[in-house]
């Protein structure tokens, strides 16, 4: 049943590695004028990164990212993420505030963030949540890839044991899916923004996991996150908690947001999406639409802020 | 195909940082072969788990010696993917 155009992309149901990448190329073949594909890398098993850039001219502008699926099994991530970039498609020009965004700033969208490990949870493993690359010397492969970013990395909060959901990895960056996006990240140089969307739990998180120590823009961040968790609720009523790392959940050493913090991008958000445990990552695909729509929300109010407040 | 025919997902509350720190040791008892699919965080919050068949009792008899509050969230983790896997196909049909 492939879909002849992205209008007929059927976003209410969950969707293979091959049908996501198809999606992009079909997006940007559609939009050759917003939208483009950047390959940032390779997965360890060879399959691209691919990260859909959405701009309306200008070099160098100020740009917001926002990756999926970087914990495989969470695939109302991967399906969100593919909903959010036919909506910057179909609201740019008709929403005013998306319109100023993008008239301003540069959206990146990496949907398939840990493609090893979303291949794999498809075909082998469906609770498979780390990368697939093997580790010497273990018979258990994978690295959590949210424990591998150079922030606090090899402390508390993530663990040394390859076998371990939580393993750190040999050394920080060691995983080219992280790594691409440190170059990425690195060489664009003017990411103001920074999203990373998990499932599930139903919070919104910033900075820091591995420390106490509060970032210095606490106060914004947390009044930033209590707005978008505001607009979020006002569709369904669906209820966020919100709040630092390792103040909200726990504390987790080598995290993508602290990383991303920690070079300047001062808005760097971790979403944990539906449900709060009754489906857990097996969340039923009627509510993709409904969960995707509502985390739109909370993500127009960070993009906004962002947008209106550059550095 | 990895199958996960009598699975289940454990939803453990600790009725205090006693408890929690108990059920944050749990983490390390790799003979249980555990999936935190949700991690200790704070006593409000509960802790899920995923316990495969094989350990599933004397998982169960564990958290009843430490007084654990304790109740199944997922019945069967199997029966729910195979209904996953038959949807995705259905509607790809469709």
């Amino acid at each position: 049943a492939e879909p002849r155009n992205t209008d007929s992309f059927d976003f209410s149901r969950y969707h293979t590695i091959s049908e996501i990448y198809s999606f992009q190329d079909m997006l940007v073949a559609e939009n050759p004028d917003l939208v483009s594909k950047i390959v940032i890398g390779q997965s360890y098993e060879g399959r691209a990164l691919n990260v859909l850039k959405f701009s309306t001219g200008g070099t160098g502008r100020p740009a917001i990212w926002i990756d999926t699926g970087i914990h495989s099994r969470e695939w109302v991530t991967q399906a969100s993420g593919t909903w959010f970039a036919k909506k910057i498609v179909s609201n740019y020009g008709r929403d005013p505030a998306l319109t100023a965004i993008l008239n301003k700033m540069d959206i990146f969208v990496e949907i398939v963030t840990n493609p090893d490990g979303f291949y794999y949870s498809h075909n082998s493993n469906r609770m498979w949540r780390k990368t697939r690359k093997p580790n010497p010397g273990s018979r258990c492969a994978g690295v959590d890839p949210n424990r591998n970013w150079d922030a606090g990395f090899g402390g508390p909060g993530a663990s040394s044991n390859p076998c371990s959901e939580t393993y750190r990895g040999p050394r920080a960056h060691s995983e080219s899916e992280v790594q691409s996006i440190v170059n990425f990240v690195k060489t664009h140089g003017n990411i103001q923004a920074f999203v990373s969307i998990h499932s599930y739990s139903q919070m919104l998180l910033y900075p820091y996991g591995y420390t106490r120590t509060p970032v210095k823009d606490q106060t914004e961040l947390h009044n930033l996150a209590k707005k978008a968790i505001t607009d979020l609720a006002s569709l369904y009523g669906t209820r966020y908690r919100y709040g630092s790392i390792i103040n909200t959940i726990y504390q987790a050493s080598g995290g993508t947001i602290d990383w991303t913090y920690n070079q300047g991008i001062k808005y760097s958000y971790t979403f944990e999406l539906r449900d709060t445990g009754r489906y857990g990552f097996i969340l039923p695909a009627n509510q993709i639409i409904p969960t995707a729509t509502e985390t739109w929300l909370a993500l127009m109010a960070i993009m906004d802020h962002a947008s209106k407040n550059t550095y | 195909k990895e199958t996960f025919v009598g699975h289940q997902v454990i939803r453990i509350s600790a009725k205090d940082e006693v408890q929690l720190s108990l059920i944050k040791d749990l983490e390390d008892m790799v003979e249980f072969e555990l999936d935190f699919w949700r991690g200790v965080t704070d006593v409000e919050t509960p802790v899920d788990v995923r316990v495969p068949f094989h350990s599933l009792q004397s998982f169960k008899s564990h958290l009843e010696s430490l007084n654990m509050d304790y109740r199944i969230m997922i019945e069967d983790l199997q029966t729910m993917l195979d209904e996953e896997q038959e949807e995705m196909e259905s509607t790809a049909r469709v």
